[in-house]
Order: structure tokens, then sequence, then C-alpha cells
């Protein structure tokens, strides 16, 4: 299984949308065999996917979190993992309760770890495992960068985004260094590029200039169809897979997978 | 002095575009002393206002919140305060450091209210202060809810805006009833509004439905003006103050002024 962690600190840059719309690409588009797991409390991803669940009775992401002992973890796994028919992928949703999880293991040892070793429990079942994570360096996106092969930035056309960079790779070198010497940025993905405007150009220039070959040749163009597809609680496929912004992401399916495979 | 606080779990929705902008129209259309605090480690705020500093060596707004005893407070506050030629007020700006704020006070007492004792000693300085919150309710956002009057929460027309605003307003309650009962939503500003499509229309609505009279009249228009405004490190009022964005930020600060003297 590859494990991928889309991850910016910039928020709105289209994390969410990039994770679950090429989800569905790899299981709809390639035949690949998907998991998608919400690390974000705000669980944008297991709404888009169909499976979201806000009561604190039903088992999440955030239950298989708190686990610290191997023992159960495949029957919980059973529990929590859900199938989202829109994508055709399993998914470990994720609600409001998974905001807790930094608090609830404040003294606990080994508390980067606990996602890696959940998903090496399931390692054999997957092709790829793709992860959504918040906008923010919480101990939620450290467990998703150990846990990960590679890490996709997606970055839109803002200036915040890019004077936001530095940091960014220097947190990557940190938690490379300190705690997964195998993770690699895969690539940078630039989104919400809307040609009309000098600031797309501008950004995207800029881009090719600090990280030239890990900015995917691929961009994703600003597009209504986007939006109006969270709307209609479908995916993108789904709803208009003629959009400028669809063909553009199986573009960057195949992209992104040939880059995994010429490793 | 009023204190405001721009908070939106969800990322991307123009919370340091809305503090930045009010600012400018509070201090250079209105008149009014105004101190900015930016208290989002990103320092988007500290950037568009030309303080930004990213060198461990400077003083920043982190360096106030480890103070835990009031001794020198007002001598540090003089080295942290920065004047921004752009926008005409008092920063206290931050920078990445300010991420670390949480893990240095974990088991200290009264964590909360650090802001709130800073924020004490230079009430009678200012007219307003204006608090840039990051997209998470970590330990940096509690303390601006819990040093401010008022908080105003910008929501841009997607989906995952919408459906987050039950666990902000969630959050809102809590810290209300738990650290600061003069907590009060100012109101909810409709921003990057984009007429052309029927989202915006299907977002303004179930605003209004749900919110009624908190939804602010004024909403802000998607409007190519603010991202090149930031490109060029300057103000939408000194870019271009006859964009539709700036028309409306004038308008929304005038209505948020009527709305707080009305109090
Ligand atoms: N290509 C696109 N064209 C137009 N709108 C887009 C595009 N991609 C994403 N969006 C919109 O931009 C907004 C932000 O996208 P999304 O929520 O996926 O970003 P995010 O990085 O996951 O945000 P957060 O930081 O809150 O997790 C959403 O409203 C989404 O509909
Ligand atoms: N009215 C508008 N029209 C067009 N673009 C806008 C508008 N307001 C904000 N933007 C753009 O949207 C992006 C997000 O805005 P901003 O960074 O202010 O949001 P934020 O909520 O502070 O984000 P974060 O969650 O990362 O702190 C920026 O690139 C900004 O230029
Ligand atoms: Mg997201
Ligand atoms: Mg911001």
């Amino acid at each position: 299984m590859i494990t991928i962690s889309f991850y910016n600190n910039k928020g709105g840059v289209a994390k969410t949308t990039t994770a679950i719309t090429t989800a569905s690409c790899l299981a709809m588009g390639m035949g690949k065999k998907v998991l998608l797991v919400d690390m974000d409390p705000q669980a944008n991803c297991s709404d888009s996917a169909g499976v979201y669940n806000g009561s604190e009775e039903v088992k999440t992401i955030y239950h298989l979190m708190l686990l610290s002992t191997n023992n159960f973890l495949k029957d919980e796994i059973q529990k929590v993992k859900r199938f989202s028919e829109t994508i055709q992928c399993d998914v470990f949703p994720s609600n409001i309760l998974l905001d807790g999880f930094q608090d609830q293991v404040a003294n606990s040892i080994n508390r980067e770890y606990r996602l890696k070793k959940i998903l090496s429990a399931v390692a054999g079942e997957y092709d790829y495992c793709l992860i959504d994570c918040p906008p923010s360096l919480s101990l939620l996106t450290v467990n998703a960068l150990v846990a990960s092969n590679y890490v996709i930035i997606p970055c839109d056309s803002s200036r915040y985004a890019l004077t936001g960079m530095g940091n960014l790779i220097e947190k990557y070198h940190e938690i490379k260094e300190g705690c997964n010497p195998g993770l690699e940025i895969l690539g940078i993905l630039n989104t919400k590029v809307d040609s009309r405007y000098t600031t797309a150009k501008t950004s995207r220039e800029k881009l090719a200039e600090y990280f030239g070959d890990l900015l995917f040749e691929t961009f994703i163009p600003q597009n209504a169809a986007v939006e109006k597809s969270q709307y209609e609680s479908s995916t993108l496929l789904a709803y208009n897979r003629n959009s400028s912004a669809f063909k553009s992401y199986e573009l960057f399916t195949r992209e992104l997978v040939s880059r995994v495979e010429a490793e």
C-alpha cells in the first residue's frame, strides 16, 4: 500500500477537494483499491464521501487513534470502516470528536505513531491510502505525515500560500528527520488556477522557480463545477465528468501514479 | 476599547483579508485608533501590514503570550508593537514561533487568559482591537475569543463553510459559558460571493435562514483586486479604492460600527 497525505497549513487551497477527487479517479477511473482517511475534525471529506455521522455514538477514526495497544485493532477497524458509494472507496470517517485527540494523548508515549500502526494493520488490502489533513500542524497532521510514504502539497495562486511554503518545507524536514525518514514530497499541485488573472501566472512561475520538477505539470483550473458538485453531495466525476476541473484531476491522478511507480 | 476576533475553523474564507481591510477602513476611513493582533503563526496579517519579520530574534506576540506575570508587560509590549504605514494602525505581529505556544504553556495555569491580560494593559490607547485567528480551535484562538467582546464569522459560499457552522457555534457557547460570558457574535459576514453562480445564492439564503439578523446586510463580492493587492503588498484601499470588494468593506465597516455602537 502507498500512503499519501494532502497537506498545506494554508486554509482553503483544495486539500479536501483534491483528496476526494483523486480517490474517486484512482478507484473508479483506474480500478485501484483505495482507502481514504479523514484526519480533519471538520470532516469535509467524510461529508463529500457520503459517510459523515456527527453523533457521539458512532465509531470514527478518533476511536482508532485512542487505542494504545494492538488488541482488538482489527475488530475496531471493521466498526469504523465505511464503504462510500459516491467514490467507490473504503473510508475511515471523522467528526468533531477528533478535535479532542491532542488533549487526550498529551502525556502518552509514541503519540505520533498511532495512525501508522492503524494503517499497517490494513496495508495488505489496498493499493493506495489517501489522507486529508486539517489546515494546521497539529498532532493529527503529524500522525498523517508519519504514516505516509509521500506528501502532496496543494497550493492555490494566493500570495499567502506561496509565502507559507518555506515554513511548510521546514516542518516536512523536521518530521522526516525525527519520525519518518522515508517520507518524500511527491509534488506540489497548483490548484484553483484562474488563468484570466496575472496572479495565477505569477504564482505558477514562482512555484516553478522554487520547486522545479516537484511542481506537477498538471494544474487544476478554477471551475464552478467543484463547488456545485459539493452542494449536490456528489463527486466531480458524477456531477460533470466533462468539466475542466475533473479532466485535470484525471490527468493529475495519472501523473501521480506514474511518479509513484517510477520510484 | 472594543475587541473583535475574526474566526472560522474553515480555511480560506477571508478571515485575514477581512481583519486587515476592516482595520484600514476604521483607521484611514473613520479616524479610529486601531490595534491589529495577528494570532495566526502563518502571519499573513503581519505580512500584508508590512510588519512581518520571520527571524527568531525579533519580539512578537509570542513573547508577550509567554509572560506569566505582569512585571515588565508594558515594556515588553513597546518592544513588540509595530506601526504599519500600510494600514495606519499599530500591530502586534506574529511569526512561525507562535506555533509553539500551545506546547510551551501545556501545564501552566490560566492558559486561556494570556491575551486578555496583554490587551487590558493597552485598552486605554485604542478605540478598536481586531484579532486575526488561525483556521483551528487551538489555544491561540481560545485566547483570542476569551479576550474579545465580539466575534465576527467570515463565511464564503462553500458547502463546507456552511456545514461547519454548527460546530463553530457550539464552540462559541462553550467559551462564552466557560471563560468569557461577555462574548457576543457581532455577525456573520458572507465573503467571496460570486453572484454569477447559484451556489452563492443558495449559501446566502441558507445563512439568512439559519442566522437571521446576525447575517450582515453587506456581503463582500469575489473580486480579483483582493488577490492582486496582496501580491503588491498593499491594502485594497491603496490598490484600488473603487474596486467592488473595497467599497463593500467600507460599507461593512460602517455596519460593524453601527452594530457596536447600538449595543
Ligand atoms: N478547482 C476549483 N475551482 C473552484 N473552486 C474550488 C476548486 N477547488 C476547490 N474549490 C473550492 O475552494 C474551497 C476550498 O476547497 P477545500 O475545502 O477543498 O480546501 P481545503 O484546503 O481542504 O480547506 P481547509 O483548509 O478548510 O481544509 C471549497 O469551497 C471548494 O469548493
Ligand atoms: N473578496 C474576495 N475576492 C477574491 N478573493 C478573495 C476575496 N477575499 C479573499 N480572497 C482570497 O481568498 C484567499 C483566502 O483569503 P484569506 O487568506 O484572507 O482567508 P483566511 O480565512 O484568512 O485563510 P486561513 O484559513 O488560511 O487563515 C486569499 O488568497 C485571498 O486573496
Ligand atoms: Mg479541507
Ligand atoms: Mg488567515
